[in-house]
């Protein structure tokens, strides 16, 4: 589960 | 994903679509200032270094890449194909955009939200994607007119933002622990660029006639 990155957006 | 966010992407993309067409088959750059196409390549090269490593979609990923490759395709275009690169003028197209670059590096480094390289980088390219715009709203204060086809570029190029705006409120009322305090305020800045044009804009398409856009 790969840390669900703050950067989801463009 | 959210509505305000999906029409931001697709003015995005309108807005390249636009600029695009609007130089290879008008085959001039005239109007256009390659600054500001220069400094949207850096900033969508600097945030997306992660498309190595940071797979959060589909979507995402894909139009990352697009993003790259049409930004990078403009300023190759206007730089060095002809007929644009002759239409390009550097006398009234010459914002300094150091005095944009090197501010935005210094707030990447001193503001972010991690302290890793790619976090100041990142940080780096949100900063510099709010003032981009500045070389382009300057070379049009320059013209005082704009052309058509320029007008509706920067009108989807701020609404853009304007609607990832709306995404950040609604995404700050529906999801617990949603905070983006950067993007957040330059967001903010970015859209109150648009402001001014905004309303020329307007003015000058309210009558439904297509009457240029005429900036004081």
């Amino acid at each position: 589960q790969s840390k669900p990155s703050a950067h989801d957006e463009l | 994903m959210n509505i305000f966010r999906f029409l931001g992407d697709m003015s995005h993309i309108l807005s390249f679509v636009i600029l695009l067409l609007k130089i290879t088959q008008g085959k001039s750059a005239a109007g256009i200032s390659l600054r500001t196409q220069e400094l949207y390549m850096i900033v969508f090269c600097s945030r997306y270094l992660d498309l190595f490593w940071n797979f959060s979609s589909l979507y995402n990923s894909f139009l990352k890449v697009v993003f790259i490759a049409c930004s990078s395709a403009i300023v190759y275009i206007i730089r060095f194909k002809s007929p644009q690169k002759d239409t390009w003028n550097p006398e009234l197209d010459n914002f300094p955009i150091q005095y944009l670059i090197g501010p935005c590096a210094v707030a990447g480094l001193l503001i972010n939200q991690d302290w890793t390289p790619f976090e100041m980088i990142w940080a780096f390219s949100i900063y510099l994607e709010a003032v981009a715009i500045l070389p382009q709203l300057f070379l049009l204060q320059k013209q005082g007119e704009v052309e058509n086809l320029t007008s509706h570029y920067v009108a989807a190029l701020g609404a853009y933002r304007g609607l990832y705006l709306m995404n950040w409120v609604y995404r700050y009322f529906t999801e617990d622990d949603y905070l983006q305090r950067i993007v957040w305020f330059a967001g903010t800045v970015q859209t109150g660029l648009y402001i001014d044009f905004f309303y020329h804009y307007y003015q000058s398409k309210r009558g439904g006639l297509s009457r240029p856009v005429k900036l004081p």
